[in-house]
């Protein structure tokens, strides 16, 4: 069959418009498509079909190997991983985007499977942070170390890392106050909460996970840059993928700083928690 | 900055005196990829774009003022109008009847804490206020907005988690009429513009209080879906303005724009902070500026 270059472009062009709006960003929309026409050009790809299957295969292998690491989550419980000690992960990220749901998700996937999971109130800001973690600590069946009147919150992630060690629980999630990547002080606090974290527990935190919120747009990779330089980011959490937002922008996030996706949040129950699974993630993208 | 980008596509283009379709090729498609960089949705960018072209096709050449300094000016101007051009406050109901807002939004947006803010700073003008709290589902939501209430000084009327939220509405509206109110804000939970049932709820709420203002709290950040959410929230519950929050960050805030454009609501506060004082009043220049940037 013989097709000409402008069909192409139109198919391109369309596929262009389809990555910016699942939040690709402009740039990285380009890019990617770019690349793809570079394929056009050389002849290898010949119809509409091929141009959308290498587009996806593209993306694809973007998301499925980051340059940061594994999607898995670093947890052995009781085993040599954390030194034999709990394991202990700190969540992080800009307000509202899902982090002490995600925790309370989090405990109750480990909890199902027989570990005892501490959960640390670290945020001690909010209005009823404290009593939002204590009832996802009940549903989940997991204990909480709650904040004492006052504290700030890298005693209290020390306290719970020293309770941790002394009661023998597998795993420990230190919930974080939700704070703007915009602001020095909040992310100078942040930092001080990981290093103490290491000097209750060397080796902690195992997992600097970071929540980004599934419906926010290209400013997903200046909050990952940033939490990046302060505190040091092992894995992404995506959440509120249930919604019609694809989260195309964690795309650059991935391409440019490579942090991997270990979890997507799929809504607000217990059990709406997912390991990433790339193939899914892109099937959307392109239903 | 736009103005850089699109010197650097002007570059390419001679010195000429007046706007034409082929030189403005190669500026238009920089401030498409400049809104699309700042968040505002693809179907919000093409009317737009198109509307700056005629615009700019049909404008006098200005003596002193280049081509590009025109254009520049044009889209400046445009998203002005498009942002609504002035300042507009809380609708005041007729015959001394409370005023009576209703927060919706996407979960996480901040509508429990801008609730308090507003509680506070109509306070603060003198008005007696008091929160609703109808969100029955999130951990804590009632225990947050009663902690907010606290501290800003304003009574939280609350029915506990088994009351249906547009019952616990009507009766918290009821007791604000009873006791000479001035106004009452009523919190709701976080929900999908895709989940049919907490739709219909919130319409439920809508209908069981006839709200003055409907106020749809959409934070900066929000991506391209912004277009789409606007849209259902809007036609679900006929939307009276909206509030964006988190603009203290950096997020350029390209939904306000879908806000205008799809529902043709004014953006009424905008949230600057986590405290309850910031609450500020939305001015269309300065949202363009930042757009623009
Ligand atoms: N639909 C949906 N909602 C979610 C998801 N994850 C969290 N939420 C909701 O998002 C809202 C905010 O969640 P939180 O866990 O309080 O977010 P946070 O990051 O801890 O917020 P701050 O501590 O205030 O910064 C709540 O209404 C949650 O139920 C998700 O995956 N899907
Ligand atoms: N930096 C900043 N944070 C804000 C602003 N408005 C709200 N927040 C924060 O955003 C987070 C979410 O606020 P909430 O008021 O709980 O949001 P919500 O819409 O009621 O959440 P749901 O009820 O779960 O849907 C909290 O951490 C707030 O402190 C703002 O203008 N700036
Ligand atoms: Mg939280
Ligand atoms: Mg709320």
């Amino acid at each position: 069959t013989y097709w000409r270059l402008e069909d192409a472009d139109a198919t391109l062009e369309d596929l262009e418009d389809a990555l910016i709006s699942s939040d690709f960003g402009p740039q990285t929309a380009f890019k990617i498509v770019d690349a793809v026409r570079e394929q056009v050009r050389s002849g290898a790809l010949r119809t509409p079909e091929d141009i959308k299957a290498a587009l996806r295969d593209s993306v694809l292998s973007l998301v499925a190997r980051p340059s940061g690491g594994s999607s898995e989550l670093a947890f052995a419980p009781g085993s040599d991983a954390a030194g034999g000690g709990p394991t202990v992960y700190l969540i992080v990220g800009v307000n509202g985007g899902g982090k002490t749901t995600t925790i309370g998700k989090l405990a109750h996937r480990f909890t199902s499977r027989g570990a005892r999971v501490l959960l640390a109130a670290g945020d001690t800001f909010r209005a009823a942070a404290g009593e939002q973690l204590r009832l996802w600590s009940q549903r989940s069946g997991a204990e909480v170390e709650a904040a004492s009147a006052g504290a700030r919150p890298d005693a209290v992630l020390f306290r719970a890392a020293q309770r941790a060690q002394r009661e023998a629980f597998d795993l420990l999630l230190c919930d974080s106050s939700g704070r703007l990547h915009t602001d020095p002080g909040l992310m100078a606090e942040l930092a001080k909460c990981r290093r103490s974290l290491a000097s209750a527990l060397p080796g902690a935190p195992h997992e600097v996970l970071l929540v980004l919120d599934g419906t926010t747009g290209v400013n997903m990779l200046a909050q990952a840059r940033e939490f990046g330089a302060s505190v040091g980011v092992t894995g992404l959490v995506l959440t509120k993928l249930d919604g019609t937002s694809r989260g195309g922008a964690v795309v650059s996030v991935i391409d440019q700083l490579g942090v991997p996706i270990k979890l997507v949040g799929v809504g607000e129950g217990l059990e709406d928690l997912q390991f990433f699974d790339p193939a899914a993630f892109v099937d959307a993208l392109f239903p | 900055t736009l103005s850089q980008s699109l010197n650097k596509a002007w570059g390419m283009v001679q010195k000429d005196a007046r706007l034409t379709p082929e030189n403005m090729k190669a500026p238009l498609r920089e401030i498409r990829r400049a809104l699309l960089e700042a968040d505002v949705p693809l179907m919000v960018v093409r009317p737009f774009i198109a509307r700056v072209e005629g615009r700019a096709l049909g404008a006098a050449v200005t003596k002193g003022v280049s081509p590009q300094q025109q254009l520049v000016k044009i889209v400046y101007d445009e998203l002005v109008i498009l942002m609504g051009g002035k300042q507009v406050s809380l609708n005041v109901p007729e015959g001394g009847e409370p005023q009576v807002i209703l927060m919706a939004g996407l979960q996480g947006t901040g509508k429990t804490t801008t609730a308090a803010k507003l509680a506070a700073f109509l306070k603060n003008k003198g008005g007696r206020v008091m929160l609703v709290a109808t969100d029955v589902y999130r951990p804590a939501a009632i225990e947050q907005l009663v902690v907010l209430g606290g501290q800003v000084g304003v009574p939280v009327f609350e029915r506990g988690l088994n009351v249906p939220p547009a019952d616990i509405a009507r009766e918290g509206v009821a007791l604000a009429k009873e006791e000479g109110m001035d106004t009452v804000i009523i919190d709701t939970a976080g929900r999908l513009q895709i989940d049919a049932t907490l739709m219909q709820e919130l319409q439920e709420i809508s209908s069981a209080v006839r709200p003055t203002d409907t106020l749809l709290v959409v934070d900066a950040m929000t991506g391209q879906e912004a277009a789409g959410l606007v849209k259902t929230f809007n036609t679900t519950v006929p939307l009276t303005g909206a509030i964006v929050t988190k603009l203290d960050g950096d997020a350029r805030g390209g939904a306000a724009l879908a806000v205008k454009e799809v529902s043709g609501c004014p953006i009424k506060f905008v949230g600057m902070g986590e405290k309850t004082d910031a609450l500020e009043l939305f001015y269309p220049d300065r949202m363009a500026s930042r757009i623009l940037a």
